[in-house]
C-alpha cells in the first residue's frame, strides 16, 4: 500500500539530511500513482497531489525523522478533508413532505437504494411514500413495488404510460393528502448526455421542487465518474451522494472524484443489496481504503 | 491530442498519457502504450501525429484481438445446443443485454430459449420475461426465491429435449469478493456440464464500460469460479471509453465479444478492435 511504498522512497535518505525537490518528486510520484490505481480521475489527483507537495516541501516532512510516515499523514489528512464529515443526515422540510429524488446512470443501485432510505425514515419513526418514476425499464415499477412490499412502504404507481413529470405531481398530491412526511421519487437511470432524459429530470424538479437530490454513485465507477458528477451537479444542483456497491473490492477512488467536482457530502454509503445494507458515510474509513 | 500539424514533443506524450489514463487503459498500460510509441517514433522516425496516432490505434486493437482465430464474435456452433451463460457485478447490463443477444439470434432464425436464473433480486424474472415477450422467445422461470441451479437444470433439460439453438441464461448480479456467490456461480456451470455435456458453452462476463480498474479483479474472480470465454462491453453510448478491456484482453486473453450502445433490443454490436481503438482518441 501506499505507507509501505513511501517507506521504500525514504528508506535510501535516513542520514542523507535535508530531502531533496527530487526525493519529494518521488513521493509524490508515489502518491499520484496510489490515487489513480484507485480510480481517482485524473484532474482530481493532479490538484490532489499539487495540494500535498505544498505541505511536503514544508518543515514537517524536511526536518521530520520519518519523512515517509510524514507524506502518508497529510495525505490522510488531505483525503479526509477533501471527503467531508460524516454526514448521514437527510433535509428536513418545515412543511412536509420533504421531497427527495435519486438520479443517476443505468444501474447504479437508485431504485435499491430509494427503498433502503425509505426504510432508514421508516425505522425513524417518519412516514415515507415511494414514488415509482421509472417508466422505461421493463419491470422498473414492479421492482420498486416488491421493495416497497418487503419493507411495508407504500409505492405510489401510475404505471408506464405517464410521465415521470405527471407521477411525480400526482405522487406529491397523494403524500400531501394522505399525511406522507416525505417523498422519495426513484428516476429511470440515465446518461449525462442524454440531453431529453436530463431535460425530464430538469422537469420533475421544477414540478415537485425537491429538498434533496441524490446522485447515486456506482463505488467501481472509473474516470469518467468525475464527468457525470460534474454535469449531474451542473445540470441540477444536486444536494448529495450516495455511494453504492461498497461492500465489493473496489478501492472507490470514484467518490474521491465525485466529491471534489461537485463539493457536496457523500450522504449513505451502500453496502449490499439487503434493504438493511446502508451505512452512514465515514470520512476516515474511506481515505483508508482509497489509499489501500 | 493528435490534432493535425502538432509537434511530437514531451507535452504531446505527456497528454497522451493522460488521455489513455482517463479512457480507463490503467497507469501501467498507458506508460507501455506511450513507451512503446516513442520507441517506434525513434526507430521509425515519425514526423507527424497522423503516422503516430495511426500506429498506436494499430497497437491498441492488435493488443484487443488476442488469439484471433477462435475470439472472432460469440462462437456459436451449428446443428448443436449452444449455451450462454452471462455472468457480472450487479447492474453491469446481463439482462438488457440477453434480451438484445436473444433478438439478434431470433432474427437470425435461430431457436433462442432464456433461462431466468435470477431468482434473488426484486422483479428479476419479470424483466427478462418482458424481454422475451418482445422477442418472442421463451422464457424457463420459477418462482422467486427458488434455487438458481433447479432453473438452470430444467432449462438444460427443455433446450435438449426442444432442440434448441442457442440457450441463453441469465444469472444474479454478484461482486466478485462474495466467496457463497462465486460458489453458486461454479455449481451453476456444473449442472451445465452435467445436463447438457454435449453443448458449445461460452461463458460471458458483461462489463459496464463505465467501471474502473476493478475490472481487473472481476475478470480474475470470476475466471477462477468459471472458464469465461469473452467479454461484453455495454454502455459505451455513454462517456466512458472502457479502456481497462486492452489489459484484459492482452494479459488474461480475455477478448471482447459484443458491445452494448443503448437500452433498445438493437443496441448491440459486434465488438471491432480498430473502431474502439479509435474511439478512444475521437
Ligand atoms: N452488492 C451490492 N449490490 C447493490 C447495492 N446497491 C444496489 N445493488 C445491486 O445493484 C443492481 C442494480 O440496482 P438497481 O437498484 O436496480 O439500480 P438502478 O440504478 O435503479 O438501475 P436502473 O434503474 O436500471 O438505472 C441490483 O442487482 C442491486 O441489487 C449495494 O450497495 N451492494
Ligand atoms: N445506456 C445504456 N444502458 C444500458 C446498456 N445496457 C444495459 N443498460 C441499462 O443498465 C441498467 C441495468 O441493466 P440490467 O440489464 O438490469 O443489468 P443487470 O446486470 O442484469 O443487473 P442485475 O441483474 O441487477 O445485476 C438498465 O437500466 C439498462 O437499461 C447499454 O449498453 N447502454
Ligand atoms: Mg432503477
Ligand atoms: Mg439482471
Amino acid at each position: 500500500n501506499l505507507a509501505d511504498r513511501l517507506q521504500e522512497t525514504f528508506k535510501k535518505l535516513t542520514g542523507k539530511g535535508k530531502l531533496s525537490e527530487a526525493d519529494v518528486n518521488n513521493a509524490m510520484r508515489e502518491v499520484r500513482l496510489a490515487l489513480l490505481e484507485a480510480d481517482v480521475s485524473y484532474k482530481v489527483v493532479k490538484d490532489f497531489v499539487a495540494k500535498v507537495k505544498e505541505r511536503a516541501v514544508g518543515s514537517e516532512v524536511l526536518e521530520s525523522l520519518s519523512p515517509g510516515q510524514q507524506v502518508v499523514k497529510i495525505v490522510n489528512e488531505e483525503l479526509i478533508e477533501l471527503m467531508g464529515s460524516t454526514q448521514a443526515k437527510i433535509a428536513v422540510s418545515s412543511k412536509p413532505p420533504t421531497v427527495v429524488m435519486m438520479v443517476g446512470l443505468q444501474g447504479t443501485g437508485k431504485t435499491t437504494s430509494v427503498a433502503k432510505i425509505a426504510n432508514i425514515l421508516k425505522k425513524q419513526g417518519r412516514r415515507p411514500l415511494l414514488a415509482a418514476g421509472d417508466i422505461y425499464r421493463p419491470a422498473a415499477i414492479k421492482q420498486l413495488e416488491v421493495l416497497g412490499e418487503q419493507l411495508d412502504i407504500p409505492v405510489f404507481a401510475l404505471g408506464d404510460k405517464v410521465s415521470p413529470v405527471e407521477i411525480a405531481a400526482r405522487a406529491l398530491e397523494h403524500a400531501q393528502k394522505n399525511g406522507n412526511d416525505y417523498l422519495l421519487i426513484d428516476t429511470a437511470g440515465r446518461l449525462h448526455i442524454d440531453e431529453t432524459l436530463m431535460q425530464e429530470l430538469r422537469d420533475v424538479k421544477a414540478k415537485v421542487e425537491p429538498h434533496e437530490i441524490l446522485l447515486v454513485v456506482d463505488a467501481m465507477a472509473g474516470q469518467d465518474a468525475i464527468n457525470v458528477a460534474e454535469t449531474f451537479n451542473k445540470e441540477l444542483s444536486i444536494d448529495g451522494l450516495v455511494l453504492t456497491k461498497m461492500d465489493g473490492d473496489t478501492r472507490g477512488g470514484a467518490a474521491l472524484s465525485a466529491k471534489a467536482v461537485t463539493g457536496k457530502p457523500i450522504k449513505f454509503v451502500g453496502m449490499g443489496e439487503k434493504m438493511d445494507a446502508m451505512e452512514p458515510f465515514h470520512p476516515d474509513r474511506m481515505a483508508g481504503r482509497i489509499l489501500g | 491530442v493528435f490534432s493535425f500539424g502538432r509537434k511530437i514533443d514531451e507535452g504531446f506524450y505527456e497528454e497522451l498519457e493522460e488521455t489513455l489514463i482517463q479512457s480507463d487503459v490503467g497507469f501501467e498500460t498507458a506508460i507501455d502504450l506511450v513507451e512503446s510509441l516513442r520507441a517506434r517514433e525513434k526507430a521509425e522516425k515519425i514526423k507527424d501525429t497522423e503516422t503516430l496516432q495511426q500506429a498506436l490505434e494499430d497497437e491498441i486493437a492488435k493488443m484487443l484481438t488476442g488469439d484471433v482465430a477462435e475470439n472472432q464474435g460469440i462462437n456459436i456452433k451449428d446443428n448443436c445446443l449452444n449455451i450462454i451463460l452471462v455472468v457480472g457485478v450487479n447492474g453491469a447490463g446481463k439482462t438488457t443485454t440477453i434480451g438484445k443477444m436473444a433478438n439478434y439470434y431470433n432474427s437470425r432464425k435461430k431457436k433462442v430459449l432464456l433461462a431466468a436464473a435470477d431468482t434473488f433480486r426484486a422483479a428479476a424474472i419479470e424483466q427478462l420475461t418482458v424481454w422475451g415477450e418482445r422477442v418472442g422467445v421463451d422464457v424457463i422461470r420459477q418462482n422467486s426465491g427458488s434455487d438458481p441451479g433447479a432453473v438452470v437444470f430444467d432449462a438444460c433439460q427443455a433446450a435438449v429435449s426442444r432442440k434448441t439453438d442457442i440457450l441463453i441464461v441469465d444469472t444474479a448480479g454478484r461482486l466478485q469478493n462474495k466467496a457463497n456467490l462465486m460458489e453458486e456461480l461454479k455449481k451453476i456451470n456444473k449442472i451445465i456440464d452435467r445436463e447438457a455435456p454435449d453443448a458449445n458453452v461460452e461463458i460471458l462476463l458483461v462489463l459496464d464500460s463505465g467501471t474502473g480498474q476493478n475490472a481487473i479483479s472481476q475478470a480474475k474472480l470470476f475466471g477462477e469460479v468459471v472458464p469465461l470465454t469473452g467479454i461484453i462491453l455495454t454502455k459505451l453510448d455513454g462517456t466512458a471509453k472502457g479502456g481497462v478491456v486492452i489489459g484484459l484482453t492482452h494479459e488474461l486473453n480475455l477478448p471482447v465479444k459484443m458491445i452494448g450502445v443503448g437500452e433498445g433490443i438493437n443496441d448491440l454490436r459486434e465488438f471491432v478492435p480498430a473502431d474502439f481503438a479509435c474511439a478512444l482518441f475521437a
